[in-house]
Order: structure tokens, then sequence, then C-alpha cells
């Protein structure tokens, strides 16, 4: 079954399952040891290589494989960055990262919502949050603020000095997490095509002002796993995603939405605006009211508030001779064949009123009957009424029999 | 009784021949 639709075939919200969205993808790190090689670690040599791929790969227990960045003099602070592209617009739950070297004294998590073009804070951990990030320490998070990056000393401790995490929670402590559904500064707040993180500062033992020797031991940053967890973005329009032809990741839409996100309405589905699903209403993209004579509709706010909410679609060349919002008359010219449905191609009969014996080419819509001038008679306005004849004025065809 | 449908030969034009429909 569709988990789209119920069991009576009526749609209601359905989302992609819950996924590792790091898992497999490539990661750029700002460094990475190897390159020349040294001692522990050699770029060429896949035994002693350490590259960015083992921050999003397959970790067994006990066999963690880990990324690790070039060596630096401790008292050069280098900042390092991770940056990965989820490929798609994810709903991300949360930002993990496990150490294979001590944990970082100051790490600031960022997301990109288009494609890695401009990039917002995330979360940032430190000791010194206003020195490092001009953010205050563990700052109270209210509904004016929940869509802000915090701060906190949280997750910076040195030990353990390997296996220590680093896990960001995107909605945790954000008051408006428990109406979800009804906050879209939330659901932008969770929004993420690209997640990048900057190590900004080491945890280093021993004094770091005063131990600047040459030989004193530099230090360097490594990771074994990166993890975001969250449902790729469908809107409550999708189960899964999957690519596309040109190999891009984008949602199976359902509800007749379609777009990466399901983010718009199929052609000819504007009866009333796009608008995400809820638990409580699927708010699926309804088709035009064009009774088969119309391929395209536009809709119009205005009539769609008038209608109470429920319709505002206004067809768009209604053809087979009919007119009207939604092509439900026949146009001028024409009359409504009572014989046969409003759907039927020929529902719309020419009036066909006759070039001299009719005062005009209109007839009644729903008669058919044309504009007969004195003494002419017909639905077409082609005979000459009983008690006349016809004559030789084409401006007065039926003249009375003296 | 059912009277004959209009004779379009039977009119007469010449003042009217802005009028005439297409035939």
């Amino acid at each position: 079954p569709d988990p789209c639709y119920d069991e009576n075939s009526l749609p209601r919200r359905c989302v992609p399952e819950f996924v590792n969205a790091a898992f497999g993808k490539e990661v750029q790190a700002s460094s990475t040891c190897g390159r020349p090689s040294t001692r522990q670690c050699d770029a060429s040599d896949p035994k002693r290589a350490h590259p960015p791929s083992y921050l999003t790969d397959l970790n067994n227990a006990g066999n963690m494989t880990c990324w690790r960045s070039e060596s630096f003099p401790r008292h050069s602070p280098q900042n390092v960055s991770l940056t990965l592209s989820l490929g798609k617009k994810f709903e991300v739950t949360y930002v993990s990262l496990q150490f294979c070297s001590p944990r970082p004294e100051s790490v600031a998590i960022y997301k990109s919502m288009d494609y890695g073009k401009t990039w917002v804070p995330y979360q940032f951990y430190s000791s010194q949050c206003r020195r490092l990030y001009g953010k205050p320490s563990r700052a109270s998070v209210t509904k004016q603020n929940e869509q802000e990056a915090l701060c906190t000393d949280g997750y910076t401790d040195l030990y353990p000095l390997t296996g220590g995490l680093i896990a960001f929670s995107t909605l945790d402590g954000r008051p408006s997490a428990q109406d979800f559904d009804n906050s879209p500064v939330l659901q932008d707040w969770v929004t993420a095509t690209d997640i990048r993180v900057v190590f900004s500062r080491p945890h280093l033992q021993g004094n770091r002002d005063t131990d600047v020797s040459e030989d004193a031991p530099g230090y360097f940053y490594s990771v074994g796993e990166f993890q975001v967890g969250g449902r790729c973005k469908c809107n409550g329009h999708a189960s899964r995603c999957g690519k596309d032809k040109e190999g891009r990741l984008v949602c199976d839409c359902k509800h007749n939405t379609e777009g990466p996100e399901c983010d718009r309405c199929k052609a000819f589905h504007y009866d009333r605006p796009w608008q995400r699903a809820n638990a409580r209403e699927a708010n699926e993209c309804l088709a035009c009211t064009c009774n088969l004579h119309a391929r395209r509709c536009r809709f119009n706010m205005e009539l769609y508030k008038l209608s109470g909410r429920k319709s505002g679609g206004v067809c768009l060349n209604c053809r087979h001779n009919t007119a009207g919002r939604h092509c439900h008359y026949c146009k001028e010219g024409f009359y409504r064949d009572v014989s046969r449905p409003i759907t039927d191609r020929r529902a719309c009969k020419a009036c066909d009123c006759h070039p001299v014996g009719a005062a005009g080419k209109t007839c009644n819509q729903t008669t058919g009957q044309c504009p007969c001038k004195d003494g002419v008679t017909g639905l077409t306005c082609n005979r000459c009424a009983k008690g006349y004849q016809q004559s030789r004025s084409p401006i007065a065809p039926c003249i009375k029999i003296p | 009784e059912v009277m004959p449908t209009l004779d379009m030969t039977l009119f007469d034009w010449t003042d009217y021949e802005d009028l005439k429909p297409d035939t």
C-alpha cells in the first residue's frame, strides 16, 4: 500500500524514512594528512591514508576508519572545515561527529539552504562563546530566537581523548518544536542542502600560551563518523526520494504535486494554492474543473477567497465552443445541446442563424432560437411564417400575403 | 403546414451589396 493514501484511497500526509543523509556522500575537507606523507599518514598508501571518505563510510564497531587533518604547530590555531553536500533539501534532525582525536575546544556548525551559495550558523560549541563566536553561552531559547544558532560549552571537554562525540539536535529546546506542523519558522530552520563543520580551536594538553617551543607536539583533528540524521524534504507529499534522469535526488511526489521537494502543484492542478501536508490535512493539489474542455488553468486568489477557500481555478483557452471560468457554458453564436452532457465535445451547437431571415447571429443559449425578422419563423429563422411569403428584399425577407 | 425555406436566389441584392452573405 502507498503510505501517501489511506485504505479508502484518500490522500494523507506521508514522509520519507529517517536516514543518515551523510552516508556514502562525499565530504570536502579543507585539510587532509598524507601529502606529503608522514610517519603516521600517507595519502598514497591505502593502509596509512585517512581520506575524507572515511567520514561517511560504513563503520563497524571496533573498526572505525578515521579522516585526519594535517598536523599543525600548537602555537598556530588553524580552522579546518568539513563540508558535506546532501544533494537536495533535507529536514535535518541532528548533526553528529564522533572523534578519533580529542574533541576540539571550539566547533561551529553551519548550514546552507541554497546548495552552498550562502551559509548560516547552526550551532556553536566553545568554552569561549563570546570571544570566538560573539554569542552568549547557554542563552535561553524563546520563540523570538528559536531560529538562531546558539553557543554552548557542552561537548567541549577534552576527555575522552578518543571516541568523543558532538551531537547537535536541531529542534532540541526550541519552543515551537511541539507544534512543528504550524511553525514555518522551524520548518525552515531544519531545512538544509549542505552542512559545514568548522573546527576553530584544538584542545591542547599543557599550556597553550607558554608551551610554544619548536619541538612541542603539534595537533590534528580526526573524525571517524560524520552523520546528518533527517528525512528527505518532500513537504508531506512523498514517502520516498529517488534519482531523476539526470541523477539528481528528488522526491517521488504524490497528491498531484511536483518539484524536487513536491513544492508546487502539477499543471492543471491549481484549483487551490499549494500547501504543505500536515497530520490533519493532506492538502493535495486539486485539478481545475474545466469539463474536459481545457488543458490549462490559472489560480485566482480573489475567486478562491470568494468561494470560501474552496475553488480558485480559472480555465484557460476553453475549447469545443465553450466559455466561462469552468468552460461550463457555450460561447456566443453557440447554444447548449441539452441531450449531451456538458463534458461532451459536441455539447455546444452552432446557432447557424439564417444570414437574411435572422436579426442577429446570437441565439438563445438554452433553446437555440435565433432572433427572427418580422414574418420569419423557424429555429434558425429560415422560413416565412404562416400568412407571409418570401419577398425580393433581403431587409424584409417575408411580407404579409395581401 | 411547413413553409419552404428562404430561397437566396430570389433576393435582389442591388441596393444591399454590402449585406450580401458569402456563399
